[in-house]
């Protein structure tokens, strides 16, 4: 984008500006290219060509240490705000986990939102899955204890917890959040393996607030980044990072069964300097 | 209370009655800040922030009392003047619902649905969202929630098919109002955004609402522009400002494309729709 171009007060604008655009946000952007500055007076970069590496490299640092695997273990908890992606993501992990060979169970544990059994029943049949579910209105904690005693009973490999979409910032739906968490733990005290917060790339600064608060709530071990197939680059995944430390485990890439990916920080750090 | 947040930009200049060219733009680059992390487009602020400051620099800030306090209130007057001016109005016919996946639109559809039918217009709603699992099953349940009525048509339809069966039956209804939902896009998609243009000229929309997630990030303006240019758009809703996103994207929309922002969604339940307020939108944006 800057090819040939000299290093200077413009250039660096620039680069600020197509770091706010990423969604890495003000503060982060600002504090990047001061590093930047200095460090070209340091070693006396010149051209574009000679800082983009160490603009990568920097990126880097801050985000390379979210690189996440996914654990191996029983159950999947999957939260976050309305719309993110959670439901889908399930169908794309489930497809994943019986193409390894596993017996999977989903968890219609979304028991507010019209339709939201449903859609799970249409990923449970897409990827081969089983599915527990109640009536819609049910507690959702109920649905979570007949799944995991469904899936002791009839030896389920992994079982993947669906809940509905809620905003942070209601007190109540967090407290249910936790409620439900609570019964996993209860009935397998080393579960969940997974507490995974599922993130819109779309979302701007509002993510570092989600992360903050849901981490807080239930203890986030890992986040799902949906949606990196629009235009939108997810960069509010670098001060998430850097400020609350939590692994990157997935990539949402689209609406279908195979659309999952592994976060891969030196790719993710070239598509938002590309 | 908006001071309060410029507190630190206010202490740096309060004891100074003689106003400098270089304390307005630091003052300035605080206001960018915080404008920018609200989610408002780069660009929009950028062009914003110029006007304010030939305004501001035209006015003779050394005779008010306190000449940041003035700035302050100046940048909210503006603000409010770019987002206001819209009316909460819905003109009669079909009103196709766009936007991209997750936003919000069939859960507003039902909202919009019951907002009108308390009004007291004839209603129905239909989805064209073949693609999403158990999409229409969504709408089909808000509906009967409202008791509306849901227009369905048989398996294997395109969604264009879908949208002219519903246009075609509304008119035989005599409804004043169809909302027609169509599956979640990305505007890169060219597949897509080209069927949607075929269902709008197909049903020649009264309104075409664009609906946003509050949240949404600096690709907000980009993306509202795309569908925009494509199908042209009359109006947007502003959904899920029951969190606490700032809603940026309200003033990017508004601000560059001169879309009117119409209605609010403030929750998940079928009443949780408002008329949108300027004033109130220009405070949460300013953080
Ligand atoms: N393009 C794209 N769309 C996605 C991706 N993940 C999910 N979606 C779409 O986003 C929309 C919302 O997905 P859901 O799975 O229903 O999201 P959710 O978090 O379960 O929503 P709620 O349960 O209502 O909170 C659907 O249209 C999905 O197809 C992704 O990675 N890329
Ligand atoms: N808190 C809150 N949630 C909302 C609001 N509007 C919609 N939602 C929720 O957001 C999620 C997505 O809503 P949908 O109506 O399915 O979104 P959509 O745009 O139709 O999604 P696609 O068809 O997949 O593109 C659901 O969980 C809704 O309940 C709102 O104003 N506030
Ligand atoms: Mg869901
Ligand atoms: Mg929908």
């Amino acid at each position: 984008i800057f090819a040939g171009r000299k290093v200077d007060e413009e250039l660096l604008e620039e680069l600020e500006e197509r770091l706010i655009r990423a969604d890495i946000g003000v503060k982060t952007a600002g504090q990047l290219v001061e590093e930047l500055r200095k460090e070209a007076i340091r070693k006396n970069i010149k051209t574009w060509e000679g800082l983009l590496p160490v603009l990568r490299e920097k990126l880097l640092s801050y985000i390379g240490g979210c690189k996440g695997e996914l654990k191996e273990g029983k159950v999947y908890l999957f939260l976050g705000v309305n719309g993110s992606g959670k439901t889908t993501t399930i169908g794309k992990l489930a497809h994943r986990f019986k193409s390894q060979g596993k017996k999977v169970l989903l968890c219609a544990g979304d028991t507010f939102r019209s339709a939201a059994i449903e859609q799970l029943q249409v990923w449970a049949q897409r990827s081969g899955a089983d599915i527990v579910y109640k009536e819609e209105g049910a507690d959702p904690a109920s649905v979570v204890y007949q799944a995991l005693e469904k899936a002791q009973k009839e030896n389920y490999d992994v079982v993947l917890i669906d809940t509905a979409g809620r905003l942070h910032t209601k007190e109540p739906l967090i407290r249910e959040l936790r409620k439900i968490k609570q019964v996993v733990q209860k009935f397998y005290p080393e579960e969940p393996t997974e507490t995974l917060l599922v993130l819109d790339a779309t979302i701007g600064q509002n993510s570092l607030s989600q992360a903050k608060v849901f981490k807080e709530a239930v203890d986030v071990s890992g986040i799902v980044l949906t949606k990196l197939d629009g235009s939108a680059k997810g960069g509010a995944v670098v001060p998430i990072c850097t400020e609350l430390k939590i692994p990157i485990k997935l990539l949402g890439v689209g609406e279908g069964l195979e659309d999952l990916q592994e976060f891969e920080p030196k790719t993710f750090v070239e598509e938002l300097t590309s | 209370l908006l001071t309060q947040r410029f507190s630190k930009a206010f202490s740096k200049v309060e004891n100074s009655r003689k106003l400098t060219e270089k304390q307005i733009n630091d003052f300035l680059r605080e206001i960018r800040s915080a404008l920018l992390e609200s989610d408002a487009d780069y660009e929009v602020v950028k062009d914003f922030l110029k006007r304010v400051r030939e305004k501001a620099l035209q006015e003779d800030l050394t005779k008010k009392v306190s000449p940041f306090e003035h700035l302050l209130l100046t940048v909210y007057e503006e603000l409010v003047k770019v987002l206001g001016g819209a009316v909460s109005e819905l003109k009669k016919g079909t009103v196709l619902f766009v936007g991209l996946q997750g936003t919000g639109k069939t859960t507003t559809i039902g909202k919009l649905a019951k907002y009108l039918k308390d009004k007291g217009f004839k209603v129905a709603v239909s989805s064209t969202d073949v693609r999403r699992p158990a999409a229409m099953l969504q709408l089909q349940r808000l509906a009967e929630k409202i008791e509306v009525p849901y227009y369905h048509f048989g398996e294997g339809l395109s969604a264009l098919e879908i949208a002219k069966k519903a246009q075609a039956k509304a008119k035989e209804d005599g409804v004043d109002y169809l909302l027609l939902d169509t599956a979640g896009r990305l505007h890169i998609d060219e597949e897509l955004m080209e069927e949607l243009s075929s269902i709008k000229s197909a049903v020649s929309p009264s309104e075409v609402l664009y609906v946003a997630d509050a949240m949404q990030g600096q690709e907000a303006l980009r993306t509202a522009k795309v569908f925009h240019e494509k199908v042209g758009l009359t109006g947007a809703v502003l959904t899920k400002m029951d969190g606490d996103a700032r809603g940026g994207v309200a003033f990017s929309l508004r601000s560059a494309l001169g879309i009117p922002i119409k209605f609010v969604g403030v929750g998940e339940k079928l009443e949780d729709i408002e008329p949108f307020y300027p004033d109130r939108v220009a405070q949460r944006i300013m953080g």
